[in-house]
């Protein structure tokens, strides 16, 4: 565990938090892209199939079971909960699931590291994990002015994925580790969708206006 | 050759 990976783990659990907070305290999740919240929910549960099976650290488990808990309560939240769901702005989250989990599923049948099912639907997950965040973006588009605290969720979910970019990077020299290319392409393609709202997000903060992305 | 693609990662 090196100082970036840890980084990364931390601000993907600050992202979450934030989003809690948000539907916890003030009842809403306006903003939020249920779509993008499902699909986080399927990522996580593709992902660590292996939870019970393969021991790695507590820390591991632990922080596991908080991503795949976490994720599928928020979607509880937004489609269930009788004050939160009213305020999903389900109107311009019309993005299709199906556009991103049926390409991301094909892919992971041909490229992956073995063919079965725990490695495909692994390798599904990182795909998707790639692009989950697409329908959010789109979402925040169409949103005339982004709140504090949606503008934050993504930009801590951004920074998770710079951190955890930075360190592959490092374990690739100093480790004896190395990653498929396929896996350096699906991390790569996830950290440049954020490019452009990083730059939208500080620019903002510097001008100290509300967040409002081009559409 | 082992297969690497780390899996210690969440």
């Amino acid at each position: 565990m090196n100082i970036f990976r840890l980084t990364g783990d931390l601000t993907h659990l600050m992202s979450i938090i934030v989003l809690l907070l948000k539907i916890h305290t003030i009842k809403s999740c306006a903003g939020i892209s249920l779509k993008t919240q499902e699909l986080y929910a399927l990522v996580f549960a593709t992902r660590y199939l292996d939870i019970f099976t393969t021991y790695i650290s507590l820390y591991n488990t632990v922080m596991k079971l908080i991503f795949l808990g976490t994720s599928f309560s928020i979607v509880w939240y937004m489609r269930r909960h009788k004050t939160v769901r009213l305020s999903y702005d389900k109107n311009n989250d019309t993005f299709r699931h199906y556009f991103l989990v049926l390409p991301c599923f094909l892919l992971a049948l041909v490229l992956n590291n073995r063919f079965t099912v725990r490695e495909v639907l692994w390798t599904f997950s990182l795909y998707l994990e790639a692009v989950a965040i697409i329908p959010q973006l789109v979402l925040l588009q169409r949103s005339k002015n982004v709140d504090n605290l949606t503008g934050n969720y993504v930009f801590f979910l951004g920074a998770y994925r710079g951190f955890y970019l930075i360190n592959w990077i490092y374990r690739y020299f100093t480790e004896n580790h190395y990653r498929r290319w396929i896996t350096w392409m699906a991390g790569i393609v996830q950290t440049a969708l954020y490019v452009d709202f990083f730059y939208y997000y500080f620019k903002s903060w510097k001008n100290n206006e509300k967040l409002k992305l081009p559409a | 050759v082992e297969e690497n693609d780390t899996k210690d990662e969440l």
